[in-house]
């Protein structure tokens, strides 16, 4: 049977919002040891995406960037919980990056799936 | 059979050495579109990784750190072209860390394995 997102993605989401410092963003990333937050609006709706690949940005321009809005990525791409493993994997492979938001049917955040996820399919072989 | 890192992972090796300014690793890291950068010595034998996770601790932290040696971890993770795929999936996911610097038998970086290059093992079933 094929693995599906759900088997393995990450249900505790934190996320941030665009009008945020970027500094703020680069201290829930640190705390929360991820590369990546999704930017969700007012309404809890998925905006955008900001990685600390982002946030190095912010040290190459010397504080021009002041909010998760100068930097984030607004077109982003996203996957769901029955969406088969392989097809999100290739998704992150594809476009060269790590960590695909997982939404429901109305667009929420429900949970989010980073490439390091794809470890948990090769199981306990220790 | 089962695959090995040789088969997935990067050859092209960005590296970066200790004594560089951290602004020069961010800049090279987006150029690169890339978050790992193993580090390594003046002989090129690897002794640390510094990504852009590390980066945004120098967006917190207002400038006092300076240099690569300054934010990068030494104690590093690492895997061979030999090595299952599915042991070095393994040892990221339970490290939470998304890249693993391929190193042969005298230690020399020879490539990388990111997190990404598992979406290469699902291959083409669009
Ligand atoms: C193209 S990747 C290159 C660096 C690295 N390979 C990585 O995985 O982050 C970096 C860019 O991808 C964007 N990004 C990350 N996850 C994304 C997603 N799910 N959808 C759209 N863009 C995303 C980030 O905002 C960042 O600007
Ligand atoms: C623990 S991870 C947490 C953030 C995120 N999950 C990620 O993959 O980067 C961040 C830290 O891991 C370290 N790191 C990344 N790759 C590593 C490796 N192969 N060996 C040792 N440390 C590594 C980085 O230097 C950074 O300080």
């Amino acid at each position: 049977v094929t693995p599906r997102v759900r088997d393995i993605m990450n249900r505790q989401v934190i996320s941030i919002t665009e009008d945020e410092e970027i500094r703020v963003a680069a201290k829930r990333l640190l705390k929360d040891e991820t590369n990546h937050l999704p930017v969700l609006d007012g309404s809890g709706a998925l905006v955008g995406i900001i990685t600390t690949y982002d946030v190095s940005k912010a040290v190459v321009t010397d504080g021009k960037l002041r909010q998760v809005k100068d930097i984030m990525t607004r077109n982003v791409i996203k996957t769901t919980p029955d969406e088969p493993v392989d097809v999100a994997a290739q998704k992150l492979e594809q476009n060269n990056i790590s960590a695909l938001p997982v939404v429901d049917a109305t667009n929420r955040v429900v949970g989010i799936l980073s490439a390091i996820d794809l470890g948990k399919l090769f199981g306990g072989r220790r």
